[in-house]
């Protein structure tokens, strides 16, 4: 049987807030690990890929390989009433068909029980290859929201391109071009707001901004955003979660016809 | 124009 208890419980709740919109049916792969997701959005653009690890938990408990099916906005339902400070405990049993979630007040004068159902769903599981990316960016979460949301205005596409020159997100639309510009930057007091650029080789690819401003919905989760990226290969956005728990999202690059 | 890519192209099932 799975019994989890997660104190930061608003991670769940921005976990699910982040993805609910790429993809709606999808298992939570319970281990001894872990919990883990891997889900495609319905076009097969994008991946959406979710680490929660057992040290995140306290107490953790999972015996056996578990898939909890589950409809995110079902989900979304029952998080409603999850209280900031409450603690989460998430139960099933082997064989589940419900999720129990339980939410305490810090002080533990308030106990909520629900019980979730859960589908069976058959889900294809994508085998993501280690790579070396030829440029990694970290930067505020903050700040790649805001470029992804000013260039959606102006155009569908953005093209990334990183060079030794500093990172540029460029996009070309009916009413004009625009362009972003961010160069390696550090702030020994606020290291929070620093750019780091690693670059083995310069790269540039074009991406769908609808979907990198989908990948936006998790910037509660973390004030730093990593972006990996190298030539003909899909982005990878990554959000440290708790720890190494981590949330990452991969898009597909758009390509000339 | 560009055209949008499968993450199945990139990704093998297994």
């Amino acid at each position: 049987m799975l019994e989890a208890r997660l104190s930061q419980s608003m991670v769940l709740k921005k976990v699910v807030d982040a993805i609910k919109d790429l993809v709606q049916d999808c298992n939570f792969d319970c281990n001894d690990s872990g919990i883990a997701l891997q889900a495609m959005d319905n076009s097969h653009v994008a991946l959406v890929s979710m680490l929660l690890k057992a040290e995140s938990f306290e107490p953790y408990r999972c015996d056996r390989n578990i898939a909890l099916g589950v409809n995110l906005v079902s989900l979304t339902k029952v998080l409603r009433a999850l209280q900031n400070d409450d603690l989460v405990t998430l139960k099933a049993d082997d064989a589940p068909d419900s999720l129990n979630i339980t939410f305490e007040s810090s002080t533990a004068d308030r106990i909520s029980e629900y019980d979730l159902k859960l589908m069976d769903i058959d889900q294809e599981h994508l085998g993501i290859p280690d790579t070396e990316y030829a440029a990694t960016v970290t930067m505020p979460s903050t700040e790649f929201k805001r470029i992804c949301t000013d260039l959606q205005a102006m155009s569908e596409s953005v093209t990334i391109e990183a060079t030794k020159d500093g990172i540029k997100f460029s996009c070309a639309g009916d009413i004009g071009n625009g362009a972003v510009t961010l160069r390696n930057y550090q702030n020994v007091e606020k290291e929070h707001l620093n750019v780091d650029i690693e670059l083995t080789e310069p790269v540039s690819l074009t991406f769908s901004l609808k979907y990198l401003v989908n990948f936006c919905k998790a910037q509660p989760l973390s004030d730093r955003v990593k972006i990996c990226l190298s030539n003909e290969v899909p982005l990878l956005v990554e959000y440290l979660i708790t720890g190494t728990s981590y949330l990452r999202f991969y898009l597909a690059p758009k390509v000339r016809d | 124009t560009r055209k949008q890519q499968s993450i199945l192209g990139f990704f093998a099932k297994s």
